[in-house]
Formats: structure tokens, C-alpha cells, sequence
């Protein structure tokens, strides 16, 4: 169950770490950049977790209503022999009618890898278990991050799936939601 | 298996991605530090993989004849929606003697999701799992690299159990003896 790794890997090597220096980063960034990132409800990685595991490496590439911004200070750590290894967030802008929302926002990147397996011959893996290891990764880690006290309030997990429809501002209005 | 997973998105969202530029990004650095890198066997990226799992953000903790000394020129890529992110190597300096060899190498960062589960009450991950998945992560991952053309000659998987004696460089003599 590939999922069950990821998702472990995901919160400890990832989330773990990130997630407790988020609001001093916010605060830097809202020094920088005039407070765009007032209210405490954007205080909150927002991580999205399309099923179809179709992700762009721009989220303006999905919707474009949703423009990349800024970046919040770079977090840099010495880990596993690789000094100042850099973790960075972008801070995006999303248009709703004429009102700019912004919002720190990026894709689940093991669901890049899920993605990536399910194209690769060598790896044995269908496009039905890439869905099936999609749900669980977000189960998961949901479960793994409802126990991790370190990580409370600082997150949201977006799970959806993409409408059939065309509706090109699906992904804007969902973040919105949230 | 949470090994299977890890390897794979090691591979696929790490490997796979830095391998390819490896070359150009040693052809940078030598031009900016004058040939450190010459020698075409050192032309890789040395993966250390201590079964333990025991594992130092700076190589020199493990031996004190390992220095760090540069880093290779950053690769900035858009990612999962992060825009910039970014993938550096360490080049560390290893004395051997008198003599001063130069290599890129580092720690597999998934073997410290391993020994961070193994802590982590919540996982239900022994140190009997851990060490099992160790081994695991290493044939999976060298079974998934011995068929990836794309990598072919640009690493050197270095696994290895630490010596029970008070050999103190240890580490150093098995990075220069690949
Ligand atoms: N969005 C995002 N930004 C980051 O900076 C980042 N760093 C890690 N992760 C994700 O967290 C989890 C744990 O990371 P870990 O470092 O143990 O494994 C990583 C690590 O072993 C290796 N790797 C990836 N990027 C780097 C890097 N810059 N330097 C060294 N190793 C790296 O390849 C594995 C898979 O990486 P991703 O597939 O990008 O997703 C990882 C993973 O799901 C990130 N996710």
C-alpha cells in the first residue's frame, strides 16, 4: 500500500517540519508585503488533493483566476547531508468577482508521484489503483494530522475531484469555500 | 510495505529529476572552482544508506574528516504548484591522509522518514519494521534505478551497517573506497 508510506513520509519529512514555522513566515511576509495575509483564516497551508492526481505545476494552469504572488521567506535547513536544503511556499492571488483573496496554496506532492507511477511501465501501477491510493493517502494523513499536536490549525486539506463540466473556475471558488 | 512507496518517490520525484541535470550543473560548478570535480568518476551523486537509518544533517558529525565545503549551482524548477522550488547538492571535502578528495554525496532523506516512524507513537513502526524496510528501500530503489535509463552512470548507491569498534572514519573510507 503505497499510500500508507507516502503519507507517513509526507507528515514527518514534510508538514512535521514546515507546518510550526508557518505563522512566524507569515509574519515576515505581511511585514514585506503590506499585510495581504490579514485575516487568521489565511494563517493556513492549504494543500490540494485532487483524486485525479492531475497536477500543474502552476496552480494558475488549472484556473485564471488564481495567479501566482509572492513567496513567503524561504525556510532553510541542514537535513540529511544537504546543508540548507530550502523549503519554499507561494503565495497566490485569487480573483473572486473583482475582490484579490490571497492565499498560501500547493498541491499534495506525493499525489506528483502517484501521477508519475501509474505512467511508468516498470512501476505495475494501473490508473484504478492510482484513485484507490489517492483516497487512502488522504485518509491517511488526515488521521495522521487530526493526532499531531505540533501541526493544529496551521493546515487544510482541499480532497475533490474535477467536475466533468466546464467549468473553468472550479478551483478558485473551491479554495475560496475553504 | 511502506519502503515500496518510498523508493519509488524517490525516484520519481527526486532522482529522476535531478539526475538528468547533474552533468551541466558539475560543468558550472568546476568552472567556478577550478576543476574540484575532475576526475569523471566523481561525476555522480553518492546516496548514502546507513541500515540504521542513523542519519546527520552534516556529514562531518558522522566523521570528522568529511568537511562540507561548496554546493553545486541551484536547479529551480516549478513544482506542485511552488513556483522556484528548489534542489540543491552539498560537494563535501573528504580527507584521506593528506590527500583532499571532492564529492557530491548525501544521505537518502526517505531512511529518515523510516527512523522518525520508528520514534513516532502513533505509527505502530518498530525498530524490527524499520530496519526490514531499510533493506527493502534499498533493493527496491536499486532495482528501479538499474532500469532507469534516464540515470544510467549519474549515481552510486552506498549502503552499509556502522561498525560496532570506535572506527572514526569509518564513513569517509567507504565514500572513497566507490
Ligand atoms: N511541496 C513540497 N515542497 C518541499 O520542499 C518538499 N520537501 C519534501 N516534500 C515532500 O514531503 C515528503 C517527504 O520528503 P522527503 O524529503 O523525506 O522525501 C523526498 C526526498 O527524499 C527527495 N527529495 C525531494 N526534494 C528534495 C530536495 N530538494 N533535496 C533532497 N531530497 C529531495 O525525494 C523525496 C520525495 O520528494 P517529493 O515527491 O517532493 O515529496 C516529498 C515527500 O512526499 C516536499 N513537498
Amino acid at each position: 500500500n503505497v499510500a500508507h508510506g507516502l503519507a507517513w513520509s509526507y507528515y514527518i519529512g514534510y508538514l512535521k517540519i514546515v507546518l510550526p514555522y508557518l505563522k512566524d513566515r507569515i509574519g515576515g511576509f505581511n511585514r514585506a508585503h503590506n499585510n495581504l495575509l490579514k485575516c487568521k483564516e489565511t494563517w493556513k497551508l492549504h494543500i490540494l488533493l485532487p483524486l485525479s492526481c492531475e497536477i500543474h505545476s502552476d496552480l494558475g494552469e488549472a484556473d485564471s483566476n488564481i495567479r501566482s504572488g509572492m513567496d513567503l521567506p524561504e525556510l532553510s535547513l541542514d537535513r540529511g547531508g544537504t546543508k540548507r536544503r530550502s523549503y519554499k511556499h507561494t503565495v497566490y492571488e485569487i480573483l473572486d468577482e473583482d475582490k484579490k483573496n490571497y492565499c498560501i496554496v500547493e498541491y499534495a506532492t506525493p499525489l506528483l508521484s502517484l501521477h508519475a507511477m501509474s505512467q511508468d511501465e516498470n512501476a505495475a501501477f494501473s490508473r484504478q489503483d492510482r484513485l484507490e491510493q489517492a483516497k487512502l493517502f488522504y485518509r491517511t494523513l488526515e488521521g495522521i494530522l487530526q493526532r499531531a499536536t505540533d501541526c493544529a490549525g496551521c493546515y487544510r486539506l482541499i480532497v475533490y475531484e474535477e467536475p466533468r463540466d466546464d467549468n473553468k473556475h472550479f478551483l478558485s471558488k473551491e479554495i475560496l469555500q475553504h
